[in-house]
C-alpha cells in the first residue's frame, strides 16, 4: 500500500531528524 | 530547506500553541490571545532554564495586564530580550537573518504570524538547552502533522544560527 509506505517514510524522516537533534552537542558550556 | 511563508506562519503558531501546552503551565495557553500578555511565554522560559530565568527575572513581567496593550508590549519586550540574551549568554549562539517578531503587532493586534515567530525562538531555546532531551522527546510524542511543522521551524532556526 503506497499510503502506508508514505506514512512510514514520513515517520522515519521525523524520527531521524529529532534523534539527530538529541545527539547534537548542546551549545551550553555546562 | 523549507522556508515558512506568511500563511505557514499562522500554521506554525497553531502547532506551537499545541507544543506550549505540553509545558503544563498554570496560565491558560489555548489561544493566541492567551499568549499576548507574555506571561505564558515567560513561564515557559522559566521551565526551560530556571537558573537563567529566575524568579527575579519573571517578577519583572506584569501579571495583570488585562486589555492594556501597552503593558502587554512592555512584557513582550522583556521576554524577547530574555530569549535573545539567553541565546547569546547560555547557548552561545546568535541568530542571524531571522526576522525578529514584531511585538507591537502581537501586543496590539494579537498577530498570530508574529506570535509564531516568538514561539519559534522559544522552541529554539528548548531544543538547545541543557534539558533538551526532555523537550525533544515530548515533541516526538505530538501528532505527526505538528511534529512536521516543529521540524521545519527548528530547521529554519538552525539555518540562521551562528556560534
Amino acid at each position: 500500500d503506497p499510503n502506508m509506505k508514505g506514512a512510514a517514510a514520513n515517520e522515519g524522516v521525523l524520527a531521524n531528524f529529532f534523534n539527530s537533534l538529541l545527539s547534537k552537542k548542546t551549545g551550553s558550556p555546562g | 530547506m523549507s522556508t515558512l511563508n506568511s500563511v505557514d506562519r499562522v500554521e506554525l503558531c497553531d502547532s506551537l500553541l499545541t507544543w506550549i501546552q505540553t509545558f503544563g503551565l498554570e496560565a491558560p495557553c489555548r489561544t493566541v490571545d492567551d499568549l499576548t500578555s507574555g506571561i505564558v511565554m515567560a513561564q515557559a522560559l522559566q521551565k526551560i532554564d530556571i537558573v537563567y530565568f529566575t524568579d527575579n527575572w519573571i517578577s519583572r513581567i506584569k501579571p495583570e495586564v488585562g486589555d492594556n496593550w501597552r503593558l502587554k508590549i512592555s512584557n513582550l519586550k522583556k521576554v524577547l530580550k530574555g530569549i535573545l540574551d539567553y541565546n547569546q549568554e547560555v547557548l552561545q549562539q546568535q541568530i542571524n537573518d531571522f526576522t525578529l517578531p514584531d511585538i507591537n503587532l502581537i501586543g496590539e493586534h494579537s498577530d498570530a504570524a508574529e506570535l509564531g515567530r516568538m514561539l519559534q525562538l522559544i522552541l529554539g531555546c528548548a531544543v538547545n538547552c541543557e534539558q533538551k532531551q526532555e523537550y525533544i522527546q515530548t515533541i516526538m510524542m505530538l501528532e505527526e502533522s505538528v511534529q512536521h511543522v516543529v521540524m521545519t521551524a527548528i530547521q529554519e532556526l538552525m539555518s540562521k544560527e551562528c556560534p
